[in-house]
């Protein structure tokens, strides 16, 4: 007599917990772009069994947005959740796993992300910045304005954008643009840089050769600008002098 | 009426006495809301 299927597993039950991980950390894993995802919710959880200890498992997640750039060395646990009057972005994903003798692995995922609507925002926060294009002028010039300016203060690596991960818009009071993106160190100093910007090349592709800045703009009613950068493991390339020199002025 | 009085019946046959104390038990899925939801 073949034994009695097993009890559905429930979406709060800690095994869908430990699949809904192991599928978080697989998503982040696989972008290169935005921010790391976390866990709001397990939709759905489907068990599939293939035959003994082997089973698929068929996930559907709901996640949010943190405010960890997908490139920071920050462990996703300690990533605080894009609040909600941040213009908070979701994801839907439906990911396939596996589970073998107890070790699970993910086959697949698909996943899709939206940010709430702007009436939610406002019904919620009527003067809160809300989110903008990518492609903004306004966005794409308070970045420009601020690299330059993170540039021109530095003595360390002259950076260079990788790529712009939010742009909001305050439009009361006063005009405002907040900015976000990620920069990628060069081998140039940023004084170097002022003679030939062209020949300073990103470093390899290193942690801690990435870095996430941040910058305000406001332009009404009075202009201002403020940046500020953290690099993940600040690398200041080396000064093209040798240590050990026969001047001794 | 006949309807009616079956489905009045059936009614009647489903509610079964809980024992003291016993709450249900949630829904399996979807599950609770970690953050908020959008």
């Amino acid at each position: 007599v073949p034994a009695a299927p097993p009890a559905p597993l429930g979406c709060d039950d800690p095994e869908s917990e430990a699949a809904a991980a192991v599928a978080v950390n697989y998503i982040n894993g696989q972008s290169h772009h935005g921010y790391k995802f976390t866990v709001n919710s397990i939709k759905s959880i489907r068990v599939v069994p293939q035959g003994p200890n082997n089973d698929f498992i068929f996930l559907e997640l709901d996640l949010l947005e943190t405010e960890c750039p997908i490139l920071s060395p920050t462990a996703l646990e300690n990533c605080t959740v894009r609040s909600f009057v941040d213009h908070a972005v979701e994801g839907d994903c439906d990911v396939k796993l596996q589970k073998v003798d107890g070790i699970l692995s993910v086959l697949g995922s698909k996943c899709d992300s939206h940010a709430d609507s702007n009436e939610d925002i406002r019904r919620a926060c009527p003067d809160c910045p809300l989110l903008a294009e990518m492609n903004n002028t306004d966005v794409l010039e308070t970045v420009a304005a601020a690299l330059n300016d993170y540039n021109s203060k530095t003595t360390g690596s002259y950076l260079r954008l990788l790529e712009i991960g939010r742009g909001k818009i305050q439009y009361h009071p006063g005009y405002i643009i907040f900015t976000e993106f990620a920069v990628g160190a060069t081998n140039c100093s940023a004084e170097e840089a002022k003679a030939n910007v062209g020949a300073c090349q990103l470093l390899p592709e290193d942690q801690s050769n990435f870095g996430f800045c941040r910058a305000v703009m406001v332009k009404r009613p009075l202009q201002d600008l403020q940046v500020d950068c953290q690099l993940y493991g600040h690398q200041v390339p080396a000064p093209d002098i040798p240590l050990l020199s026969q001047d001794t002025s | 009426s006949v309807t009616k009085t079956a489905v009045a019946e059936a009614a009647q046959h489903d509610k079964v006495p809980r024992p003291v104390g016993f709450v249900p038990p949630p829904p399996p899925c979807p599950g609770k809301i970690r953050y908020f939801d959008i």
